[in-house]
């Protein structure tokens, strides 16, 4: 999970 | 092949070209404004001046940019957030180079073999100083021959989803439910090739593009590669955390 953070904030990020 | 209704269909590809048209950077209206607006030699100089390092940081960033719109696009494909979050990160890890390759043929100009760039229209010779003259080549072989394909909008935001759930990507947990999805994109694919009465040939057409992806995406790790290992620490103090994060 550490290894893909930015990705796995930018998919729970709610779609704008 | 799952059996899937015509309505069905119907509604995985508005809503595929619906995610296509808000998340993709630039309009095609937009990009065909600014077609004429190539760079002037002085400015092609300047690029080609710059150190390689530095070349190499700005179009990571660009890179970064477009593949953020990418992310984007997947999270509002129905079906892509209920995949497990493995799979979502394996399929955009694969896949997210080449939709922003496949997008790449809109901000195309065929006529001046310039792809929209920084601001304005680029010809190969502006990214020479990345040192990667063959990639570069091919990329822009490839917008070319994407071009000529006459895609449509909906057309391009079928493929590029068929292209990002691609079911035989390394390192899938659940590749059946992946399986499932792209076989429903293809289908909803090929009803919007028919409804848009397009000749019987595109679809194998397409399907040569998805191998000149996956080589053209080889090929950037390559190069990414060799430029790493002379430049590491520009790699891991000056390039965008996610680029990093995808190819490192």
């Amino acid at each position: 999970k550490e290894k893909h953070k930015i990705l796995h904030q930018l998919l729970q990020n709610s779609t704008s | 092949s799952p059996t899937v209704s015509m309505a069905e269909l119907e509604h995985l590809a508005q809503n595929i070209s619906k995610s296509h048209v808000e998340t993709c950077q630039y309009l095609r209206e937009e990009l065909q404004q600014l077609s004429w607006q190539a760079f002037l030699q002085d400015e092609v100089d300047g690029y080609q001046s710059k150190p390689r390092e530095v070349m190499w940081q700005l179009c990571a960033i660009k890179i970064t940019e477009a593949i953020q719109y990418v992310v984007e696009f997947a999270k509002r494909i129905d079906g892509f957030m209920e995949l497990c979050q493995n799979d979502q990160i394996v399929l955009l890890k694969a896949g997210s180079l080449e939709v922003v390759f496949v997008r790449m043929c809109r901000a195309f100009d065929t006529q001046n073999n310039t792809v929209y760039f920084d601001g304005k229209y680029a010809g190969p010779d502006v990214f020479k100083a990345l040192g990667c003259d063959d990639l570069i080549t091919s990329v822009f072989d490839f917008a070319k021959s994407m071009c000529s394909l006459h895609l449509s909008e909906d057309e391009i935001a079928l493929f590029s989803a068929f292209v990002l759930l691609s079911a035989d990507r390394t390192w899938l947990q659940e590749k059946l439910q992946v399986e499932k999805l792209q076989q429903k994109t293809q289908l909803a694919l090929q009803h919007v090739l028919q409804k848009n009465q397009r000749e019987d040939g595109i679809l194998s057409k397409l399907r040569c593009k998805v191998s000149a992806l996956r080589s053209l995406c080889a090929r950037h790790s390559e190069n990414l590669s060799a430029f790493r290992a002379v430049y590491p620490d520009i790699v891991r103090s000056h390039f965008p955390p996610l680029y990093k994060e995808l190819f490192g």
